[in-house]
């Protein structure tokens, strides 16, 4: 069959608080290669999804704390959604990447264009 | 035949100077859903690559031109690339997105694993 989310997702998914800081959230990126940190309030529940890009069109604006610019509607896929629904959500939202909740929407794992391209390189 | 890197990149690329101010690259990214950002001398000559993620970890450093932030040994595709090929390449190196250049070297397009992942959406 063909592959779901959760067949590709990162489990250990790497958070921020909306009290954070810009400059911490800096921070984590710089010590990781990737681009998307899911924001989660004090019971681990999803409340919104920052992005590098999120931080680098933050800069010279004065802010200061992540819930100054998360995007709060956050789309997500879910444990068992095939992955070329997965792949139609990003392009139709054109983000890059989709936090996987489980089904009473606590976050299970991520999972990005980047782990979708992967499979493109193992086609032939 | 397997898609190659002309089929699928974006022809029309935006890129910017080193001598270009962070802010001002963080307004072009703010403008444009995008992530990738080649640097190109007078000659339009590939010298660089700043990505959204470059600019979030500069937050806070100080640093204030593109020269001081940009990758100077830019991973690249050239146009009759195999697309399987350029995923391993994005792979290996853990990057979301490359340049891709022509003969002589000159900057024809750019190619994202976004554009990949959308691939993965029309498999069915
Ligand atoms: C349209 S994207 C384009 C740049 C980049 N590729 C990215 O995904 O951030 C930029 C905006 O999308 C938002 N975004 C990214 N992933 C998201 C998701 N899963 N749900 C909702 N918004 C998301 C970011 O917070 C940012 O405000
Ligand atoms: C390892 S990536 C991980 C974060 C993000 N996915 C990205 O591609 O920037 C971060 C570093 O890779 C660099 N980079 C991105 N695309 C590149 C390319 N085509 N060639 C060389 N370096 C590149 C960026 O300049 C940045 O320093």
């Amino acid at each position: 069959a063909a592959p779901v989310a959760k067949d590709l997702m990162t489990r250990e998914v790497v958070t921020a608080r909306p009290s954070d800081s810009i400059t911490s959230a800096a921070k984590i990126f710089a010590k990781r290669n990737f681009d998307h940190l899911p924001i989660v309030d004090e019971k681990g529940k999803l409340v919104g999804i920052v992005t590098s890009w999120n931080i680098a069109v933050a800069v010279g604006t004065g802010k200061r704390k992540l819930s100054e610019i998360l995007t709060s509607k956050v789309i997500v896929a879910s444990e068992n959604e095939p992955i070329d629904a997965i792949a139609r959500k990003l392009e139709t939202h054109r983000i890059s990447g989709v936090p996987v909740v489980g089904t009473g929407g606590e976050l299970r794992g991520i999972l990005t264009s980047e782990d979708l391209s992967k499979l493109i390189g193992r086609r032939r």
